[in-house]
C-alpha cells in the first residue's frame, strides 16, 4: 500500500495509538480495515481505508497483521512532512516493512517491525438511525472537549433545535458551553450543524472524548451522531479514502 | 449517579 503523502497514515496511527496501543489490522482487496477496543472495553474504534484511496494497492490474499500502534508511530515519527510511504508484507514473513521516500527522491529510509500474534474479537456494529446528528469544526470539539475536562469528568451533551450543549460539573462547581445551528453558511467547514429527529440527552466520559480528538488532524470536521441509551459515534472522515470511527458507550442512571 | 457501560453491551460478539 502507497500513500504519496505518508502524513495521512501518521495521523491515523496517532489518532488511534492512545486509545488501543496494539491492533489487527484486515488487509484485502478492497484496502484495509481495523476494529478495536481500548483496555476497559468502554469505547471502540473502526477505521476504514479503501484501495483506491491509495496511489498504489495490492493484496493478493487477505491477511490480518497484528501490529503494535506504539511502535508503528515511534517508527512514523521518523518520516519527513512530505515523504511518501510504502506499507508491505511479503507473504510468509513475521514483519511488516514501512519504506519512506523524500519528496525530492534522494532519502530512502526502510524499517521492518515484528508482527504480533493478536486475537482479535471482532464486534458487529449495527447500522443505526441516530436521533441527533451533529457536524461541526473538528478543532472546535477538541477546545470544548479539553474546556469540559476542567470542570469534571463526565460531560452532559444534549441537543435542542436550537444548537447542541455541553455540560460538566465536579468539585469546583460546573461549566457549559452552547452551540448555536450556524444560519449563514459561508464555508461548510466552519459551520455547526444539527440534524435532530429528537432531543438527546446523554452522558460521556470525557478523557475518552478527548482521546478521540487526538484524531481531529485526520478531517477539519468532526461528525457526532447521538441517541438515547446508544453508543455516541464520533467519525473523522479521511478524504478520499474512508473514515475512523470511534465509539462510546454512555453513562446510564443506576 | 451514574456507571459507565461496556461498549460490547450494545454490540454483538460474532
Amino acid at each position: 500500500a502507497r500513500l504519496l503523502h505518508g502524513s495521512i497514515f501518521a495521523k491515523v496511527i496517532e489518532g488511534l495509538r492512545e486509545l488501543v496501543n496494539e491492533a489487527t489490522w484486515e488487509c484485502s482487496g478492497n484496502g484495509i480495515t481495523l476494529q478495536a477496543m481500548d483496555s476497559s472495553h468502554v469505547a471502540l474504534v473502526s477505521l476504514v481505508m479503501r484501495s483506491e484511496g491509495f496511489e498504489s494497492y495490492r493484496c493478493d490474499r487477505n491477511m490480518s497483521l497484528g501490529i503494535s500502534l506504539v511502535s508503528m508511530s515511534k517508527v512514523l515519527k521518523t518520516m519527513g512532512k512530505d515523504d511518501s510511504l510504502t506499507i508491505r508484507v511479503n507473504d510468509d514473513s513475521d514483519s511488516i516493512i514501512i519504506a519512506m521516500e523524500s519528496q525530492n527522491q534522494d532519502k530512502f529510509a526502510d524499517y521492518e517491525l515484528r508482527l504480533m500474534d493478536l486475537d482479535s474479537e471482532h464486534l458487529g456494529i449495527p447500522d443505526t438511525d441516530y436521533s441527533c446528528a451533529i457536524k461541526m469544526p473538528s478543532s472546535e470539539f477538541s477546545r470544548i472537549c479539553r474546556d469540559m475536562s476542567i470542570m469534571g469528568d463526565s460531560v452532559l451533551i444534549c441537543t435542542t433545535k436550537e444548537g447542541v450543549k455541553f455540560s460538566a460539573k465536579g468539585d469546583l462547581g460546573q461549566g457549559s458551553i452552547r452551540l448555536v445551528q450556524t444560519t449563514n453558511i459561508e464555508k461548510e467547514e466552519e459551520a455547526v450543524i444539527i440534524e435532530m429527529k429528537e432531543a438527546v440527552a446523554l452522558t460521556f466520559a470525557v478523557r475518552y472524548l478527548s482521546m478521540f480528538c487526538k484524531a481531529a488532524p485526520l478531517s477539519p470536521q468532526v461528525g457526532l451522531s447521538l441517541s438515547e441509551d446508544t453508543p455516541l459515534m464520533c467519525e473523522f472522515k479521511i478524504a478520499e479514502m474512508g473514515h475512523v470511527r470511534f465509539y462510546l458507550a454512555p453513562k446510564i442512571e443506576d | 449517579k451514574k456507571t459507565q457501560a461496556a461498549i460490547s453491551s450494545f454490540f454483538t460478539k460474532k
